[in-house]
C-alpha cells in the first residue's frame, strides 16, 4: 500500500469528500 | 457523529475545563520552565506519570541535549539626566557584565540602518534600541540581533524596547544569538515606556548615562526530554499524526500561555479520543518538546532521530501561538491536501471554527514541513498574546477555560479525522 499519494483524482476527491462528512 | 461527540464532550460535557485544570495545577505546582532548569526537569517528569495514569499508551522520554542559562540578579539604572531604575530582563544566551557592571553612556536609535548611521558615535556606549513594534516577526529580530549589530560598530551593551503589542511597564525577555568575529556584549530588555522616554530625552539633546549590571551566566548543555504519548493506530500503526506543544518556557511569570496552553490543548485531544473509546487508523503521537525558546532544540533532535520515517507522517500539529479563541488552523502543503482540510474544518460548523490559512506557525513542526510533511497549526485570537509572551504576565490569569475547551475541540477533530481516514494527506 502506498502511504501517501502524490496525486488525487477528482473522483477520489469526491470519496475523501464522502469519508470526511461521514464524521459530522 | 464523531466530531459532534468530540465537541460536545470537549466543550459541553464532563471534559469541560479539564485541559486549564490540569494546567493550572502543573504550572503553579512547578512554576516557569527554562531550558536547563530543575523546574523544567521537575515538570517533564510529572507529565511523564500524567500521561501514563491517562491511559496513554507508549509513554516514554526521549533524551535530549539542552542549553543551560542562568540569569542571576540583574539591574539597570539611569544616573544622568536623573535617577531611574529601570525594569529590564536579560535575554536568553546573553553573557554577563562583570561584577560591577558597565557604567556608559546611551546612543539611542529607532533602527539597524540608525544605528550604521550613527556607527561612529557609538564606541564605548551602550545602545538603547527604540524599534517600533511592526509585528512580532518583524521586531523581534532586534531582540535576536540587537547585540550583535551593537557589538560591530563598538558598543559596550544593548538595550532593547521590548518585544511587546502593549505594556504596562513590563520588560519582555527572549533568546538572542551572538555570532562568530563578534565580541558578546551583555544585553537586555527594557520597558517600552523607558525606551521612548530615554529616546525623548535623546531628541531634546540631553546626555544618558545607564550603569547595568547583569550576573547571567552560560552553562555546559544539560539532559533533559521530549515527552512522548500515543494513542495507536488500528490499521496503520507506523504511520502518524502528530499533536504537539512545548512544555518548557522562559523563567518569568508561569509559561501558562506560550506555550503551557498549547501543549496541554494536545494531551486533551488525545483524552478526548481516549474518554469516547476512539482508535484511529493511523497512531496520534503526542509529543511536548523541550527547549523551543532557545530555537527548538528538543524538536531539532527528535527529527534528526525520526526523519528516515518522514514518508510515514501524515501531519504534523503545533500550538505555540496562544489557545484564546480560535479562528481555524493554518496550514502548509499541497492544494491537494489544503482543499481536504477544508473538508476536515467544515466539521467544526458547530463551532463556526472553520477557516483554514496560509502559513503554519512552530518552529518545532517546520523541520517536517521543510522536509515536505503537511503541517498545521492552530490559528487563534491574537490581540493580547504579545503583551503577555515573554513576562512576569504569562500567568493562569491570562487563560481561558472556556476558549481552552473550544482550542482542545478543534485539535482533537483534525488530529482524530486526518489519522482515521484511509489515505494520509497527499503531498505534491
Amino acid at each position: 500500500k502506498a502511504i501517501f499519494k502524490d496525486d488525487i483524482s477528482q473522483e477520489t476527491f469526491q470519496k475523501i469528500k464522502e469519508e470526511i462528512a461521514s464524521y459530522g | 457523529d464523531i466530531a459532534k461527540a468530540i465537541i460536545d464532550l470537549a466543550v459541553y460535557g464532563k471534559s469541560q475545563n479539564r485541559s486549564y485544570d490540569r494546567l493550572g495545577l502543573l504550572v503553579d505546582t512547578v512554576g516557569p520552565r527554562l531550558s536547563g532548569s530543575k523546574n523544567l526537569e521537575n515538570a517533564i517528569q510529572i507529565m511523564y506519570q500524567n500521561l501514563q495514569q491517562n491511559g496513554l499508551e507508549n509513554v516514554h522520554l526521549e533524551p535530549v541535549k539542552i542549553p543551560h542559562w542562568e540569569r542571576g540578579e540583574e539591574s539597570a539604572m539611569m544616573l544622568v539626566p536623573r535617577v531611574h531604575k529601570m525594569a529590564i530582563l536579560g535575554l536568553g544566551s546573553s553573557i554577563g557584565t562583570p561584577p560591577e557592571g558597565i557604567m556608559a553612556e546611551a546612543l539611542v536609535v529607532t533602527s539597524f540602518d540608525e544605528l550604521r548611521r550613527k556607527a561612529p558615535e557609538a564606541r564605548g556606549k551602550i545602545v538603547v534600541y527604540n524599534q517600533p513594534y511592526i509585528s512580532y516577526p518583524v521586531t523581534v529580530q532586534y531582540r535576536v540581533r540587537g547585540a550583535v549589530e551593537a557589538a560591530k560598530v563598538g558598543a559596550v551593551a544593548s538595550l532593547i524596547r521590548s518585544v511587546a503589542s502593549f505594556s504596562i511597564y513590563s520588560p519582555h525577555t527572549g533568546f538572542q544569538e551572538y555570532q562568530d568575529g563578534v565580541p558578546k556584549i551583555p544585553t537586555a530588555c527594557i520597558t517600552v515606556e523607558d525606551a521612548e522616554m530615554i529616546a525623548r530625552m535623546a531628541s531634546r539633546g540631553n546626555r544618558i548615562v545607564i550603569h547595568l549590571k547583569m550576573d547571567a551566566k552560560n552553562y555546559p548543555d544539560t539532559s533533559s526530554f521530549n515527552t512522548v504519548a500515543e494513542i495507536t493506530g488500528s490499521k496503520y500503526p507506523e504511520q502518524v499524526v502528530l499533536v504537539s506543544g512545548h512544555l518548557d518556557s522562559w523563567d518569568v511569570g508561569q509559561g501558562a500561555m506560550d506555550d503551557g496552553g498549547g501543549a496541554f490543548i494536545s494531551w486533551e485531544a488525545l483524552s478526548l479520543i481516549k474518554d469516547l473509546g476512539l482508535r484511529p487508523k493511523r497512531t496520534v503521537r503526542l509529543v511536548l518538546w523541550t527547549a523551543e525558546e532557545q530555537g527548538g532544540i528538543g524538536a531539532s533532535q527528535y527529527f534528526q532521530l525520526h526523519k528516515v520515517n518522514s514518508s510515514n507522517y501524515s501531519l504534523v500539529m503545533e500550538s505555540d501561538s496562544g489557545t484564546f479563541l480560535p479562528t481555524g488552523i493554518q496550514f502548509s502543503g499541497s492544494e491537494k491536501a489544503r482543499a481536504i482540510m477544508k473538508e476536515v474544518m467544515s466539521l467544526l460548523k458547530p463551532l463556526n471554527i472553520t477557516q483554514v490559512f496560509s502559513g503554519t506557525e512552530g518552529t518545532d513542526i517546520n523541520f517536517w514541513i521543510q522536509a515536505g510533511v503537511p503541517g498545521a497549526s492552530l490559528c487563534d485570537d491574537l490581540s493580547t498574546y504579545f503583551a503577555f509572551h515573554h513576562s512576569h504576565g504569562d500567568t493562569m490569569t491570562v487563560m481561558d477555560p472556556k476558549k481552552m475547551n473550544i482550542a482542545a475541540a478543534v485539535w482533537a477533530v483534525v488530529s482524530y479525522v486526518v489519522a482515521d481516514m484511509e489515505e494520509m494527506l497527499p503531498r505534491t
